[in-house]
């Protein structure tokens, strides 16, 4: 059987809306090691890996492997039915048709429980390869949100250039175009998730959809800073570390010319 | 104009 208690359970509607508008149904994979997800959107353009390591847990028992297919629209609307400072607890057989989510108030006066039918989803997993990344940005998470927010307000396409200077965004749209250039920051008097850090072994540019990358930011809540990380000629890595528990990353495949 | 790739152009099966 697998039950996981997990004392800030707002952080679990932080973690579906950061994939609600992207995938409609997934498969979280319970193992030993913690609660998973891959899934790739329905054009197969960008893939959402997560991962909450069962150490993130108040209480983490796991038995063998089980795949729990889950429809994200009916459970963001269950997740939503748990206060945000209640202790949330996940519950399945090891063949499950239905997922107890049991939330606790913090006074402990108010217990409800809700169960989910669980669904067959098709496995379209993708090997990942661990890679080393030519050029990784570490800046504020906000800042990283404005950045797209504001350029998809001018065109579709961002090109991000990384040279050991800063990272480039630019986008060109029918009104124009609009460039926004950040600088490494890392000696300044700025808290450490303020700063904006640019390792490169040598300069990246490549060209991704905004749609995506918008859908992206809308993990910003899980953490102050993103990571990118890019390599030429393959997807780019947008990364929310989640504290003490894991990540929410997302993949994103270039748009390459012909 | 530069062209959408997809994920399984870069990335195998497991």
């Amino acid at each position: 059987m697998f039950e996981a208690r997990l004392l800030q359970g707002g952080l679990l509607k932080k973690v579906l809306d950061s994939i609600k508008d992207i995938i409609t149904e997934g498969n979280f994979d319970c193992s030993p090691n913690g609660l998973s997800l891959q899934a790739m959107d329905s054009s197969h353009v960008s893939l959402i890996d997560i991962l909450l390591e069962s150490e993130g847990f108040e209480h983490y028992r796991c038995d063998r492997n089980i795949p729990m297919g889950l429809n994200i629209t009916n459970l963001v609307k269950m997740i939503k039915c748990a206060g945000s400072e209640d202790i949330v607890t996940i519950k399945c057989e090891d063949k499950p048709d239905n997922v107890t989510f049991l939330f606790e108030s913090k006074d402990n006066d108010k217990i409800s429980d809700f169960e989910m039918k669980t669904m067959t989803i098709d496995d379209e997993h993708l090997l990942v390869p661990d890679q080393t990344y030519t050029a990784v940005v570490k800046m504020p998470s906000a800042e990283f949100q404005r950045l797209c927010r504001d350029m998809a307000a001018i065109g579709d396409t961002v090109n991000i250039s990384v040279t050991k200077e800063g990272v480039r965004f630019s986008t060109t749209g029918d009104m124009g175009t609009a460039n926004i250039t950040v600088r490494p920051n890392p000696s300044g008097d700025q808290k450490e998730e303020e700063r904006t850090e640019v390792q490169i072994t040598e300069p990246v540019s490549a060209g991704f959809a905004l749609r995506y990358l918008n859908s992206f930011t809308k993990a910003t809540p899980l953490s102050p800073t993103v990571t990118l990380g890019m390599v030429p000629n393959l997807p780019i890595v947008v990364e929310y570390k989640i504290a003490d528990m894991g990540h929410v990353r997302y993949y994103l495949a270039p748009k390459i010319e012909d | 104009a530069a062209s959408q790739r997809r994920l399984e152009d870069f990335f195998g099966a497991p």
